[in-house]
């Protein structure tokens, strides 16, 4: 070998043409077979066709009743532990997954009548300190990725991307959702002084500083409050034509459905909550037209892009998620999907990972324009709740409508000085809870 | 779990974290 590859004379001659034409026939090739890969599949309806697409590994894994295992893992983590067991098997957990029991509310492990309970745990008011930057972490976990939304996709990993319309839904022209009225008399007027609420004069100073706002108007603010805390929540579409079968999913466009939005608050401290995201939020001009597809990606203002950012939760992290900004949620709109795991293994595997699997889309805006948080389900984790949403109901049995379709709420009662949910940031909005 | 977010904001918007970075709830994520 060494004779070989010392005395073996260097000879370099052209290729001949047939060879190089075949060669650059490859390369086109290769070319076409990875456009086709990437072309997105349509429905008449204009919209993405969401398939399970990935290696063999990732169909198997597909093949199995994840949502099932899902909803028996939540069974057999609600089980009742014995008092004797829980600071032993509790901890024998925290060691496993890295868990900081000095955070912990309440800290005595005693108290924590299953692993669910304990997955689901609270934390020690000021250990989590809010940075004043204007986007915070929502939850505890690891960044896996943020960039640019480029026409309407979002990258999933490098080189793999998915539909934004297919993450949020699409607000398609004459459906429900389009033609919502938002007829309350609301503005809120001149930089940070006032608000007028249906007809009533707030100063927002007041509201902030805690003291019972001046009224001028033939309506008291308690009134006006009280009737924004036992406000509903209105089902109001569903999408490529889906026909859900589940008791929780409106039977035909438009259904109502009555849903208390959780609050504890009075109305004093209401109103004092929404003038703080109202100022947190510069709001100072009566607000802007719905009708504008917030999600599409091709309406952002001038000097304005679109950007995303995904959060992943190990098992062993604090499991609720707060609010990452000062915003108001107008909707929310939940998928019934997959529960495949969304770990950064499978995320690099799993095309459409995050459009395949159950989640709950809050839409809503804050100073900046359109704003979007998506919490989703994993087979561990099939239970989203949403602390203001006592009407939200994930991984049930049932029917499963076609990917894509989904249920939506608006929150328009919840505050009237906002039209929507509003929210600070750093406030807890909700969790993931086993099975 | 995940959390996704989506959200319009000025172009020179910045996110001062990094792939693969564990975060902690209320730590910066960006800022403009």
């Amino acid at each position: 070998i060494i004779n070989a590859w010392s005395e073996t004379p260097t000879k370099w001659y052209p290729l001949p043409l047939a060879v190089g034409a075949l060669l650059l026939v490859a390369i086109q090739y290769r070319k076409k077979v990875k456009r086709a890969r990437q072309e997105v599949e349509l429905n008449e309806d204009g919209l993405e066709v969401i398939r399970l697409k990935g290696p063999w590994h990732v169909h198997v894994i597909g093949a199995l009743p994840l949502r099932n295992m899902s909803r028996f893992w939540g069974y057999i983590n609600s089980l009742e532990l014995p008092v004797w067991f829980r600071p032993h098997g509790l901890r024998l957990y925290a060691l496993a997954f890295g868990c900081n029991l000095e955070e912990i509310d309440p800290p005595d492990l005693r108290e924590y009548p299953s692993l669910g309970a304990f997955f689901y745990r609270k934390l020690k008011d000021g250990v989590r300190p809010v940075d004043p930057a204007i986007l915070v972490s929502p939850a505890d976990g690891t960044v896996l990725h943020f960039g640019t939304v480029q026409e309407s996709r979002v990258e999933q990993v490098k080189g793999i991307t998915y539909s934004l319309d297919a993450l949020l839904g699409i607000e398609r022209p004459g459906s429900p959702l389009a033609v919502i009225e938002h007829n309350r008399d609301m503005s809120v007027v001149d930089d940070r002084e006032f608000a007028i609420v249906n007809g009533i004069e707030y100063s927002l100073e007041q509201l902030i500083g805690s003291t019972p706002p001046s009224t001028s108007g033939t309506q008291t603010p308690s009134d006006e409050a009280s009737s924004s805390t036992s406000s509903s929540t209105t089902l109001v579409s569903t999408s490529s034509g889906a026909s859900p079968e589940d008791e929780h999913i409106p039977k035909r466009v438009g259904d109502q459905v009555d849903a208390s939005v959780g609050s504890d608050r009075n109305a004093e401290e209401t109103l004092v909550h929404d003038a703080s995201v109202a100022l947190q939020m510069g709001v100072k001009a009566p607000m802007e037209s719905r009708r504008r597809s917030v999600t599409s990606g091709k309406h952002v203002k001038p000097g304005n892009s679109l950007f995303f950012a995904v959060v992943y939760l190990a098992p062993g992290d604090y499991h609720r998620f707060h609010s990452p900004t000062a915003w108001v949620v107008e909707k929310r709109r939940h998928f019934v999907g997959e529960l495949f795991s969304v770990s950064p293994w499978m995320a690099k595997r799993l095309e459409n990972l995050f459009v395949l699997n159950e989640r709950v889309a809050l839409l809503g805006r804050w100073k900046h324009g359109f704003f979007g948080m998506v919490p989703v389900g994993a087979t561990n984790v099939g239970s989203i709740i949403v602390n203001f949403d006592q009407d939200l109901r994930t991984n049930l049995r049932g029917r499963r409508p076609p990917p894509g379709a989904y249920t939506e709420a608006t929150y328009s009662a919840a505050s009237p000085l906002l039209r929507g949910q509003p929210l600070t940031p750093g406030e807890e909005m909700g969790g993931f809870r086993l099975g | 779990s995940t959390v996704v977010l989506v959200f319009e904001a000025p172009s020179d918007f910045e996110f001062t974290v990094h792939p693969s970075q564990k975060v902690k709830m209320g730590e910066r994520l960006g800022d403009v």
